[in-house]
């Protein structure tokens, strides 16, 4: 190769450092022309390839250069011939020096990159804490029926929300334990959202029927049980709930319920013990013969299923809680109540709403405790917390100390909690509420307590009656 | 009640409480198959039962919810999001409260952990008669330190049923009632 042939110290150093590699070099279409140029032609052939085609050379050969130029194929080679032909002895290494072109090229691409760089970790960072969890990682669900726990995290795997869970596990409760709830029911769900430290209660308790007095509850009830219908808040609450925090569709929520009511599922032990309590007991001839085929109770683990409930929820899933509350099934629960001597009515149904509130809550000894507020009875823990905090109980106390200063606790708890009712119809019961959330109120009523003696709760506070067992 | 606890891999912490007040509520049965609550029985009316005081907070109104003891309780870290979260529910009517005060005791004083916490005995005082229930699982030796402290004790078998879920950094266990032979916890 003729530049490496003639090449000085110098020069070799220049083609080392060439960014034409040797390939690109050697399979350059090999011209006659092709010789060693000199410093002053490959110069003004450099120049002619910048003039492309514009003015007419005088010098023959290098007007033929410059035209065979012109058909060569723009690519590498083309660069190296480029270099090849402008190599020249220096005195110094070129890129040892500030080159302006190179360090602007260099430059842009470190730019780019950290531009880039930055870029990503910022889009990384905004996804972590804002964005939707790329692992499914730990959760846990709890219900009291393992069938339904099983739905819960079925719902979780299948990327469903927290919510989405709860909602199909509780739906799944109203199927296999109907003697503790179901969509003629109510309750009420507290949500926490960790990353926002936000929550919020939806309360869909059962409401009173607007043509109810007290009066009407002075006959006797056992004659006259649809007195004792309040107007289901259930599937209100849970399709409230889907709203806020759904993340998978209502339909396919309600309709894994519905499977359960379809494919069939065991008789629980609870279940079985709740049936085996009734049977002897005074129910009409429908509970009978839904619950009590042939007058007995099944046993546990007897296969069981609700057809009937697996076409409600089916249609609840396709037309929404419409169906539920101002449809067919609204007349019928309507009538069947007003059968047994109530007062429910369709336009009942139509009034019901859920009611979105914020909890109460207390910080107990570094821990933030959130309750369901009144006319729920999550007050009172925060009143028996209250109380409890002063003593500063850890597990260095001795237990007899714990234990008596919880009951007495509880106590002072439960007392107040017996006077709460619905703030929305009775303005007094916020001060009720004030006094319960009081750590000052605590503090007052931990000095009621003695610590080796015991007193009925009439030493602390006045009372009202509880009703025993009511959830 | 029934119960369900979730704490998700969304960050959410979901507690639920539901009921039909009673067992089977009203045991009333619509043609399609739905039972009906009996929850107008939460609420207080004079001569609802001999010797009892109403509360007039809880008189019956249209449109009003009754005194409930449906009590979802979510506990977290005071400060920053580093520590014990906590979700607990409990069945039985007013003696949830004395259940739940009992657990939260149990973890956040005494800091035992959760399946410890919910397996030992419990009691509940009840006010009318001044009583202290204690549970199958409350310890003779506890009952005679309360007799000592002047409560007037009775056995019974269960009181309430609690359950609940506990995450502390990134672990999350659900842990049932040993009480309940149907309450079951799924964790991942």
């Amino acid at each position: 190769f003729a530049v490496a042939k003639d090449a000085t110290p110098e020069t070799t150093l220049g083609t080392a450092y060439s960014p034409v590699d040797y390939m690109s070099i050697t399979s350059f279409p090999r011209l006659p022309e092709e010789e060693v140029m000199q410093g002053d032609i490959a110069y003004k052939s450099r120049k002619d390839d910048d003039n492309v085609l514009g003015e007419q050379e005088t010098d023959p050969d290098i007007f033929l250069r410059s035209a065979r130029l012109q058909r060569l194929p723009s690519s590498a080679s083309d660069l190296a011939y480029h270099d090849t032909v402008s190599l020249r002895e220096t005195t110094k290494d070129p890129f040892t020096q500030d080159c302006a072109c190179q360090r602007d090229g260099l430059s842009v691409i470190i730019t780019a990159c950290l531009t880039f760089a930055t870029g990503v970790t910022i889009a990384l960072i905004i996804q972590i804490y804002f964005g939707d969890p790329q692992v499914f990682h730990q959760g846990a669900v709890v219900t009291d029926v393992a069938r339904c726990t099983s739905l819960g995290f079925e719902v979780l795997g299948k990327q469903g929300s927290s919510v989405d869970a709860a909602i199909t596990a509780a739906l799944c409760l109203g199927i296999v334990h109907p003697h503790t709830s179901g969509l003629g029911g109510g309750g009420v769900m507290l949500v926490h959202d960790i990353r926002k430290n936000e929550t919020r209660v939806i309360d869909f308790r059962e409401t009173a029927p607007a043509a109810i007095r007290d009066g009407l509850l002075q006959t006797n009830l056992d004659l006259n049980p649809g007195l004792l219908v309040g107007v289901p808040g259930m599937l209100k609450g849970m399709h409230h709930a889907h709203q806020l925090y759904g993340r998978i569709p209502w339909k396919n929520v309600v309709s894994m319920a519905a499977d359960v009511a379809r494919n069939g599922f065991n008789v629980t032990h609870e279940f079985a013990e709740a049936l085996a309590n009734v049977k002897d007991q005074n129910v009409s001839d429908a509970f009978r013969d839904l619950f009590l085929p042939n007058g007995q109770a099944p046993v546990s683990g007897l296969s069981s299923r609700r057809l009937d409930l697996a076409r409600i929820l089916d249609a609840i899933a396709v037309k929404g809680i419409s169906e539920f509350y101002s449809g067919n099934l609204t007349q019928e629960i309507a009538s069947t109540v007003q059968a047994s001597g109530g007062v429910l009515t369709e336009d009942d149904f139509g009034n019901y709403s859920t009611v979105l509130e914020q909890p109460a809550h207390i910080n107990y000894q570094g821990h933030h405790v959130m309750v369901t507020p009144a006319p729920h009875a999550g007050i009172g823990l925060i009143t028996a917390l209250n109380i409890l905090e002063g003593y500063n109980i850890t597990n260095q106390v001795p237990r007899s100390s714990t234990y008596h200063w919880t009951a007495e606790s509880v106590k002072i708890a439960l007392a107040l909690a017996s006077g709460l009712g619905d703030p929305m119809f009775d303005t007094s019961v916020s001060e009720t509420v004030s006094k319960m959330l009081s750590k000052a109120q605590g503090s007052l009523l931990r000095q009621m307590i003695n610590d080796s003696q015991a007193f009925p709760v009439s030493h602390y506070t006045p009372s009202f009656s509880l009703e025993d067992g009511a959830a | 009640a029934a119960q369900v606890m979730i704490m998700g891999p969304d960050d959410h912490i979901v507690s639920v409480v539901s009921s039909l007040n009673k067992p089977f509520g009203s045991r009333i049965v619509t043609p399609s198959g739905i039972l009906l609550n009996s929850q107008i029985k939460a609420f207080s009316w004079p001569n609802k039962t001999h010797n009892s005081r109403p509360n007039p907070h809880n008189s019956l109104q249209p449109g009003k919810r009754p005194l409930s003891f449906l009590m979802p309780t979510v506990v977290r870290p005071s400060n920053g999001v580093c520590g014990t979260y906590i979700a607990v529910g409990s069945s039985n009517g007013a003696k949830a409260l004395s259940g739940i005060t009992q657990v939260l005791l149990n973890v956040l004083s005494s800091r035992k952990n959760m399946s410890d916490s919910l397996a030992y005995g419990r009691f509940h005082p009840q006010l009318e008669p001044d009583t202290l229930l204690v549970d199958s699982e409350f310890l003779d030796e506890d009952v005679e330190l309360l007799l000592a402290k002047g409560h007037k004790v009775e056995r019974i078998d269960v009181l309430s049923l609690v359950e609940g879920t506990r995450r502390t950094n990134d672990l999350i266990v659900g842990v049932t009632d040993p009480r309940s032979a149907d309450a079951s916890a799924l964790a991942m």
